[in-house]
């Protein structure tokens, strides 16, 4: 059980990364393949949360924070897609920064959670 | 009815002094039955600081507690956790600059006021001074020493020679106490502004067999600040309310997610005492 | 079995943090407790090594890396024990910082190899 | 016999020059049968860089090939490995006032040089020129600024009025390009010195028009950039040979812990290319 759930948490980690890196390459490259790769990176993390609500300890605030954490990078990661279909740069440059920071803190957290698993 | 979710951001996890500022937080986490999360640095570090700061605020946290530096590295982080609606308090060094709804501890530039008066007072009035502050990059440590200079400057037998900087460890206070010794032997007196600098300075002292002819200020009241005052190793600190910063600063984050008036500045105590104020 | 490893590359990394913040305050504090923490989790490092040659792929480049680290580590420690029992501040403090550093890349390079499982 | 395992340090992973030093990198691990591990920065990051090759030190690799940045950052991390008995080369950039052994890439100096006396060329000696760089904190960035300076500087109707920094990002060449017309709109040619700023510049200048008007040099050979070229949307760029640069460090490497003797500088093949040159 406990490593279905390392698993599972490695997932989220590997969706958030590949989203951040599927959207950074079709704004540059405007290749409709990284929008596909971007857009299924993001259902997979739709599918994958109900399930870590569902499998780690509820009670937990790490768990709450890494919740918002995800719900914080689909935020960024909205507000860069609307802003290059606006084409404005300065608005999508500084929150792809942000979605890509973000990803990074998604990913300590997902080793963190890990580690907590294996201490207690 | 969710349970608030604070953040409080000490200057270095595992410090003796900020240890206490989460036991004071601790106290009110229970009292008004909220959720404090305590995350920072492992050591000092303005880059890893500003970090937990943003990791908080991408967490959607209800409210940020922290230390506020610096406003050049601060402000921005302070000021985007307000823009997305957290409200932030400053606790032990404030950030006035910024946007922060609060700030909560000690009046720093009053604090090294006293130091200054202090030393005058018990060196009557004649001492050549090292002075070891915690960073230069930090805004209380500038303004104990600001307010010590400016209160020493009138008098004329008082000279302060050297100022170097800790990190904020025994080691790092030690090693720059024998530095200012080795290119100022002439030095009488030292003024360390932060909790562990008198320790290390004294440490040194006792080395150099100069425990009895130099004249040393600390900061806070740590168990071994105490001791060494006691057994005379130190003269004097300047104490601050680290417990009473937790608990207050948690107590009026409350009262801000909950819509109520706060007061923008609240000072706790800060005085100098001697031998005979722990007889 | 893989979970076995995870908890043994846990507690590799429990046993480094351990040691440094032992050392650490037996430098700061003189108290005896202290230097028996450090000296039990550098026991506890000896006997956890031969069990990761074994469970961990060898051929990993990772692991190899890992291995060193950790002797890093070790003769960071050593160097500070020796110039603290010599009462050379300079070379201690600087030992010390090392002895830190290598602690937390060994920290990092012990999630990176939790990863590494949980991805191949 | 162990094999050897060099750290190949590059200023960001997933860049497309570095990725090409990676290329030839691994062309030499194989022939020569040595194991080559690329790690760095994910973002170009000086700090995370240094840290990377604190970690190759730690875990003590057999040799360190790695990008020198600046003398202040990256001097004490070279000597600290050279000091620890692990052989430093650098590439692509070079730390000459370092203990490196040797280096591995393009005269800096020598290709501003020519991207001056390109622009002159092509411009007829009449020019208001905006420059877009990587890094201001790069030697080999600051180099490339500097060669192209001192071939213009007497040429009187050429002017530099603007120097930008793009952090090695499209995007970042194309706000800093954006920046300098709307600050500069007499600018008639942009010079760009890292392999994504002509490619950024040449957005700006499509965005407003200016593609034809507008003269434009960069620098590497990547695939984009050369499409560019071919449709005259930039006009020329400055070569290097990043592939080759991977090849030569890793086998130099192994020269160096073989105990062979190496040249210290191996300056790899630079020079300006035209639409002409492509067809
Ligand atoms: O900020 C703290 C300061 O107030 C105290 O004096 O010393 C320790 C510091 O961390
Ligand atoms: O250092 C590299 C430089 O040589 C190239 O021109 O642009 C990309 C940089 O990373």
């Amino acid at each position: 059980v406990i490593l279905q759930r390392f698993f599972l948490l490695n997932e989220v980690s590997q969706s958030t990364d590949e989203a951040y890196k599927g959207l950074n390459a079709y704004l540059i490259e405007r290749d409709k393949k990284d929008l596909e790769r971007y857009e299924k990176a993001l259902r997979d993390l739709n599918a994958e949360m109900p399930l870590l609500k569902e499998k780690i300890n509820q009670a937990d605030l790490t768990v709450q924070n890494y919740e918002h954490l995800i719900e914080s990078f689909r935020e960024a990661c909205s507000i860069v897609m609307r802003a290059y279909q606006e084409q404005d740069l300065d608005v999508y440059s500084s929150h792809l920064i942000e979605a890509e920071k973000i990803s990074g803190y998604i990913q300590e957290t997902t080793l963190k959670l890990i580690q907590k698993e294996l201490t207690n | 009815k969710r349970t608030y979710h604070f953040v409080l951001v000490p200057e270095e996890m595992d410090n003796d002094y900020w240890r206490l500022v989460e036991k004071g937080a601790r106290a009110a986490e229970k009292d008004f039955g909220v959720t404090v999360e305590y995350t920072g640095p492992e050591k000092a570090d303005t880059e890893q600081h500003i970090k937990t700061i943003d990791m908080a605020i991408a967490s959607k946290a209800d409210g940020i507690i922290t230390q506020g530096l610096n406003e050049k590295a601060f402000d921005p982080i302070i000021n985007k956790a307000m823009q997305k609606g957290i409200p932030v308090v400053t606790v032990d060094t404030d950030s006035p600059t910024s946007e922060r709804i609060a700030y909560v501890g000690t009046d720093n530039y009053y604090a090294g006021v006293l130091a200054g008066k202090a030393l005058i007072h018990d060196t009557k009035g004649k001492a050549i001074v090292g002075i070891i502050t915690g960073r230069f990059d930090a805004s209380h440590q500038r303004l104990r020493v600001q307010g010590f200079r400016d209160t020493v400057k009138n008098v004329p037998g008082i000279k302060i020679v050297a100022i170097e900087e800790s990190k904020i460890t025994r080691i790092g206070a030690a090693e720059k106490a024998s530095k200012i010794l080795d290119e100022h032997p002439d030095v009488t007196a030292f003024y360390g502004t932060s909790a562990l600098d008198a320790i290390g300075i004294s440490q040194v002292a006792e080395k150099r067999h100069l425990t009895s002819s130099l004249y040393i200020i600390g900061f806070d009241t740590l168990p071994e600040t105490l001791n060494l005052i006691r057994t005379r190793k130190i003269d004097a600190t300047v104490t601050q309310q680290p417990y009473e910063m937790g608990y207050k600063s948690v107590a009026l984050m409350r009262d801000i997610v909950e819509k109520k008036k706060v007061p923008e500045i609240t000072n706790t105590e800060t005085r100098v005492i001697h031998l005979q104020d722990l007889l």
